[in-house]
């Protein structure tokens, strides 16, 4: 049995109902522009601090406030000239400060956006150059790696409250390209990456020390890592695969749960987490949070699985206004916040 | 997999592998 609801949206769910996406809010940016991301960032309106939903265009980035009974309303709008948008970098226990990602294919500057006392908008640049791999972290810290081989560098930007001022520390190099950044929840001086060698390298961030650098496999080529935990001695790994090929009977796994002990570097699948029979796609966006994977696909759809049930449980198919285009999971709740390039940002309470 | 799979497991392993790196 599937349960399938009304437009907008199509949701279907599993038997069980173990997971649920419901609509409650809509917000639509009038910009002309074609949208690329979502995110929410705590920032303080009107005196009071509160969750806000943050949308990008391709030049403009704009801050929207929430009223009552699930609207939005739009308070700030930073404008971008010449280089467009390409992702927000949300500092997730930031208040009044969230970065940006300019660029055309690759991502060429980080901005820092925020607000001056007299509440003017202000922006500042953090990094320049080829930039191949950003996170932000807890503690308004900010990790980007750039360079390519032979001057490849990783540095952690920590900032001031009111965005003034930053420090950089350097974290070793391990001198190859650097692919996606993940936080390791349970272990919090603890950074992980993966390499386009399929390499999983963990740093130290209190020392920069670069503590192991860990070959997965050939069959884990160019994966993007989004989560990692520390459990009993062992680190749990959630990865996807962009580039990964498509088996016509079954797909491929849209993510993937690994396991390694740091300790010997030796690993194991856990579990893939794939597409119910019928659905097809390749893994286009996505982000983990806590327990919940979230995915855009090729097809246009969003899929959304429950790591530990270890299945999805719930699929947005697209709408009469098209795909989806990106998808991210709210800071504070579990809301999906689910995104079309015409400038649609869904709100759905899972 | 079992710990036979994946070597010895260690819980202090960051605290280990911060002291073995190199600086």
């Amino acid at each position: 049995q599937t349960k399938v609801a009304e437009h907008p949206g199509e949701i279907w769910c599993d038997s069980l109902k173990l997971g649920n996406l419901q609509l409650v809010s809509k917000l639509k940016n009038p910009s002309d522009s074609c949208s690329v991301d979502v995110s929410t960032v705590w920032w303080e309106v009107t005196g009071c601090k509160e969750s806000c939903i943050i949308t990008a265009c391709e030049f403009t980035v704009s801050l929207w406030k929430s009223l009552d009974n699930w609207q939005w309303r739009k308070v700030y709008t930073w404008h971008f000239t010449e280089i467009p948008v390409l992702q927000i970098i949300p500092l997730w226990d930031a208040c009044n400060l969230v970065c940006v990602a300019l660029g055309h294919l690759e991502i060429r500057e980080i901005r820092l956006l925020f607000c001056s006392d007299d509440e003017c908008l202000k922006q500042s640049l953090v990094k320049s150059g080829n930039i191949k791999a950003v996170l932000g972290l807890r503690h308004k810290r900010l990790v980007c790696s750039n360079g390519t081989l032979h001057d490849h560098q990783v540095d952690l930007m920590t900032f001031s409250g009111s965005g003034r001022s930053k420090e950089k520390q350097t974290l070793m190099s391990p001198e190859e390209t650097i692919l996606a950044f993940a936080e390791v929840q349970g272990m919090q001086d603890a950074l992980l990456g993966t390499t386009l060698m399929s390499n999983i390298v963990i740093w130290n961030l209190k020392t920069g020390q670069l503590l192991k650098k860990m070959q997965i496999g050939n069959s884990y080529q160019a994966s993007i890592c989004h989560k990692a935990y520390s459990d009993m001695g062992l680190l749990f790994v959630v990865l996807s695969h962009p580039h990964g090929k498509e088996i016509e009977s079954m797909g491929s796994p849209i993510f993937q749960l690994i396991v390694i002990n740091p300790k010997t570097a030796l690993s194991a699948d856990v579990r893939p987490y794939s597409l119910p029979q019928g659905h097809t796609g390749r893994f286009l966006d996505g982000e983990v949070k806590d327990t919940l994977a979230a995915a855009v696909l090729t097809s246009g759809t969003i899929a959304v699985w429950d790591l530990f049930l270890g299945h999805c449980t719930a699929l947005l198919l697209p709408n009469s206004d098209g795909n989806w285009s990106f998808v991210k999971w709210s800071g504070t709740d579990s809301c999906l916040l689910a995104g079309q390039k015409n400038g649609n940002v869904f709100v759905y309470s899972y | 997999c079992s710990e036979s799979d994946l070597g010895p497991i260690s819980l202090n392993w960051f605290q280990e592998l911060t002291s073995e790196a190199p600086p």
